[in-house]
């Protein structure tokens, strides 16, 4: 098992890890990871045998693959996929929007009730049922769902999400959700950036 | 005609009751427009005559209409109208959702180049062969444009939204446009949203 004083230090390596990714660096020595966190490049190479990454000597150690590691140790993986629930207008649009790719995020499983969608394909991926959400979820451990039904069906598809073990929401749904308090919502509304702009027209007439 | 200094107290009065409108106040009295703006009620009344605006004795102006001629008098109206270019799966989400209407915002005009969505209907609006845009935005004298059509086609739909007299642009296309100083453009990328919800994630685990 890993020691106490390791298992500490994973976090602060996973995190400086995440900025090097942003950063698009994708390959660092020990002592990069050591260097802002004051921790002997030593140290830091006998942390990361802990669980078997092995760094190239010369080279140093891949980002993308310690990434994933910690990722699994810490139980923090599967922050970049999401499920999708409502294969509609909207829930088309953002599945087939390649704007996510940059960030790392991809939509792994689409959701939809209407028989004449379940069972169709979205760019190869097949259309499951929403009674299947909950085992899904739960097999494929994603954290990030994504609603795009109607407003009076938010609510029911939310508590299917917390019950398969989602913790974050991105509601499209106008309409306010109830979910435990450890359960992220961010709710969306693209009305307000066409308020914006229009508010910015109104100020650019009245200067 | 109307004096400078009225011409020059108009914007104020206009400003002042965008707010009222955002607080959803109906009826205000020349007392009331006066105050914060320390011009004295009977001036206030002086002017608002100049284009017509009568006020009932004891129950004074209605906003909505004192916005509309002063909009009209200041050349500043249609900051709540838009339309749209590209009725896929996105251009429809938007039309359909009802979240525009409490900012006092609607999308008045829908255009499409596909034979196919051309001449059919959208909330009992028909849509537009993308070729009429230019008369129609400048007959209905539109200044808000939503462009929701693939990235290659989008520089091509702005400037016709520009030679139409359009001067802010809400652009979903993931593309750089290119339009005179003077239209504002605003782009949305729905992808800041999952990143930001995956970026909490991460930050709650390592919390
Ligand atoms: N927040 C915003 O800015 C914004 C913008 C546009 C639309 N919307 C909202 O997004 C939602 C979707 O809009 P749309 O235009 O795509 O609607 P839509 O009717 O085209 O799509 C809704 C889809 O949800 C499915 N559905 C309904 N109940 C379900 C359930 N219990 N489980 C799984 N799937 C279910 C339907 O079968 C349909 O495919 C609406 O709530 C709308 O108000 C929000
Ligand atoms: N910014 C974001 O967050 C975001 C999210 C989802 C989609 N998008 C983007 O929005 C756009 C639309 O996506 P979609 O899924 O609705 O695509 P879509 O293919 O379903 O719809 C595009 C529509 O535009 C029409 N069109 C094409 N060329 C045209 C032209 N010259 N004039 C008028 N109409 C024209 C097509 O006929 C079609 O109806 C794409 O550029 C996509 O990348 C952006």
């Amino acid at each position: 098992s890993i020691p106490k004083p390791t298992l500490e230090r994973l976090p602060l390596y996973y995190r400086r890890l995440l900025q090097w990714r942003e950063e698009k660096v994708s390959i660092v020595s020990s002592a990069d990871i050591g260097k802002n966190l004051g921790i002997d490049s030593a140290q830091v190479r006998r942390d990361l045998t802990y669980f078997g990454a092995v760094g190239r000597p010369g080279i140093g150690y891949k980002v993308e693959e310690l990434i994933s590691y910690l990722g699994e140790l810490l139980g923090i993986n599967n922050v970049n996929e999401a499920i999708i629930v409502g294969v509609g207008n909207l829930g088309r649009a953002i599945c087939s929007y390649p704007g996510f790719a940059p960030y790392g995020l991809s939509i792994v499983a689409f959701f939809d009730i209407d028989p004449q969608i379940v069972g169709t394909k979205i760019r190869g991926h097949e259309v499951f049922h929403v009674n299947d959400l909950i085992h899904i979820v739960k097999r494929l451990k994603i954290q990030i769902g994504i609603i795009t039904v109607p407003a009076r069906e938010a609510q029911k598809v939310a508590d299917q999400m917390v019950a398969g073990g989602i913790r974050a929401i991105w509601n499209f749904a106008p309409t306010r959700l109830h979910v435990p308090e450890e359960v992220i919502i961010r709710s969306e509304d693209l009305a307000v950036g066409l308020a914006t702009l229009s508010h910015y027209l109104v100020r650019e007439d009245l200067s």
